[in-house]
């Protein structure tokens, strides 16, 4: 199964 | 006060294009280095980052830094306006509500202004970190455009595998299977016409066709792409935007469960 990811959980938040 | 003169309002319209499909709005920050947006979009798979440099345009003064909300879509509709020849001088004063966008013909015998309100955009910005990407490919910006284009028709994601004979992007459906497969240009005659790969260690990643293409409207800013990528971290698409700046997409991958 392939699960797509999103930005948030690479990227944080300044 | 803010004021930016381009001599030619088609760079402005080609920016538009290449981010309205993914963003409704965005928030332009101005400063004295020139003009950045970046935004995700909706579902926050994809975040655009465009820089524009102050010393790229005919004419840039900002006095005090300053962010202007902007409906996308209105913005579209404005710049639909221009032709693009026309000058374009985008205007505001410190603390307004409203942008006010102009357009001068060459022989200035035209002159419009279209005045548009700001919007108070709560958006977040991330930051991104310093990456030290596995595999790095240049490659001409259309011939990216087309592989996007014809994968999306076999499945929603498509695989991108580069190792230093290539780069190869695949993708399998209920229609069959397709890949196609770049090698690295042998004799450079025409450096928009190469692909060149710097690879430091070979990298796999799944990727929304979705995405892909809703970058490649990118493509008329510039005759060649970047791709960067590592293992894990989300691929970054650039197109410059000659002399002004760049555009990048950063995607997402899609991840194994």
């Amino acid at each position: 199964n392939v699960r797509q990811t999103t930005i948030g959980s690479y990227f944080n938040k300044i | 006060m803010f004021e930016a003169r381009l001599g030619q309002a088609t760079i402005l319209k080609k920016i538009l294009d290449a981010i309205k499909d993914l963003l409704n709005e965005g928030t332009f920050d101005c400063s004295d280095s020139g003009i950045q947006l970046q935004a995700m979009d909706n579902s926050h798979v994809s975040l655009v980052s465009l820089t524009l440099r102050s010393d790229g345009f005919d004419k840039f003064r900002c006095d005090r830094n300053l962010s202007m909300g902007m409906n996308l879509g209105s913005m579209a509709k404005i710049l639909k306006c221009a032709n693009n020849e026309d000058n374009v001088t985008i205007k505001a004063q410190d603390n307004a509500d409203t942008v006010t966008i102009m357009f001068e013909s060459a022989n200035q015998e035209k002159v419009s202004d279209y005045g548009m309100k700001l919007m108070n955009l709560d958006q977040e910005h991330l930051g991104i970190p310093e990456t030290d990407y596995s595999c790095v490919v240049r490659m001409p910006a259309m011939e990216f455009a087309r592989i996007c284009r014809d994968l999306a028709q076999f499945s929603e994601s498509v695989v991108i595998c580069c190792t230093k004979e290539g780069v190869k992007f695949s993708a399998s459906g209920d229609v069959g299977t397709a890949n196609i497969k770049l090698a690295q240009t042998g004799n450079v005659d025409k450096e928009e016409e190469a692909v060149i790969i710097e690879m430091q260690e070979p990298v796999t990643l799944t990727f929304a066709c979705r995405y892909l293409n809703a970058f490649t409207k990118a493509t008329p800013l510039s005759t060649q792409v970047q791709l960067s990528m590592c293992a894990d971290v989300p691929l970054v698409v650039e197109y410059r935007i000659n002399e002004l700046g760049h555009i990048r997409y950063y995607l997402a991958p899609k991840i194994e469960d």
